[in-house]
């Protein structure tokens, strides 16, 4: 179970 | 112009066995430093950094900085076609819209030359901040491969707990529960047999298995493989790739709701 947050969300974007 | 020849071509197709299951697609970006690749898979839930120094090649010249859009299905088809103990060159023209790929036998009796399409693939790329991590943990990389191949036969999760103890692997299904704790443990004379657990804090993160059993597919590049583990943040799988650069995957934690 759990929560998938996308890795994006995780890093800035340059 | 881009031209980079590796004499060791096993190392570029086991690269890309090791990408082609995770990353359909993606922008390899070649500039006088070398080439380096970021891409995440199709859920967008693990990415994957590759970097290769120019100075790892037996050649390499890189006139302009460009994006190279790979299929990596079709990039591996084509490199399937290499032998083992081949030479591999890899050419471009600026802006070109196909990657010439030449294959040299070891005792260069055998030349075979393939081109591969490019195509235009709009990607967006992430800052990943150089960072301190709660734990570092060293092993072998044939005991990761284990240790994610049998959880997942358990699991669709595991619970990786790192402490002065050890590194813990925990997981449960219908079948029942599964634990591999690893210890600290450097006796072996031979370097690669090592575990190496460097813990700044104690740490345990939740993660999909399926994902790190697939970057299990990168054992062929490296003795060894790299955890790195912070609360709250992905998990860093990675491959030093020889004297050539690395292959690191990071895959973002399962947060409870």
């Amino acid at each position: 179970g759990g929560k998938q947050r996308s890795i994006s969300a995780f890093f800035k974007q340059t | 112009m881009f031209e980079a020849k590796i004499s060791q071509g096993s190392v570029l197709k086991k690269l890309v066995e090791a990408l082609k299951e995770l990353v359909t697609e993606g922008n390899i970006d070649v500039s006088p430093s070398g080439m380096s690749l970021q891409a995440m898979d199709s859920s967008h839930v693990c990415l994957v950094s590759l970097v290769l120094r120019d100075d790892g090649f037996d050649h390499f010249r890189c006139d302009r900085n460009m994006p190279m859009g790979i299929h990596f299905a079709n990039f591996s088809k084509i490199l399937k076609c290499a032998g083992n103990d081949d030479a591999i060159t890899l050419k471009a023209e600026d802006n070109a819209d196909q990657l010439t790929l030449m294959f040299e036998s070891s005792n260069q009796d055998r030349i075979s030359d393939f081109d591969l399409k490019l195509m235009s693939i709009e990607s967006e790329h992430l800052g990943i901040p150089d960072q301190d991590y709660s734990a570092e943990i060293k092993m072998p990389a044939s005991e990761y491969q284990r240790i994610v191949r049998d959880l997942t036969s358990i699991g669709d999760t595991v619970l990786i707990s790192a402490t002065k103890e050890g590194i813990k692997f925990s997981t449960s299904g219908d079948v029942g529960t599964a634990n591999v704790t690893l210890r600290h443990n450097t006796t072996s004379e031979k370097q690669e047999e090592h575990t190496i657990i460097d813990l700044k804090e104690p740490v345990a993160l939740t993660f999909a298995l399926r994902y790190l059993k697939n970057f299990s597919n990168a054992t062929a590049l490296a003795p060894q493989v790299k955890l790195s583990l912070t609360k709250d943040l992905p998990i860093v799988v990675e491959y030093q790739v020889g004297e050539l650069g690395n292959i690191r995957f990071y895959l973002a934690p399962k947060i409870d709701d």
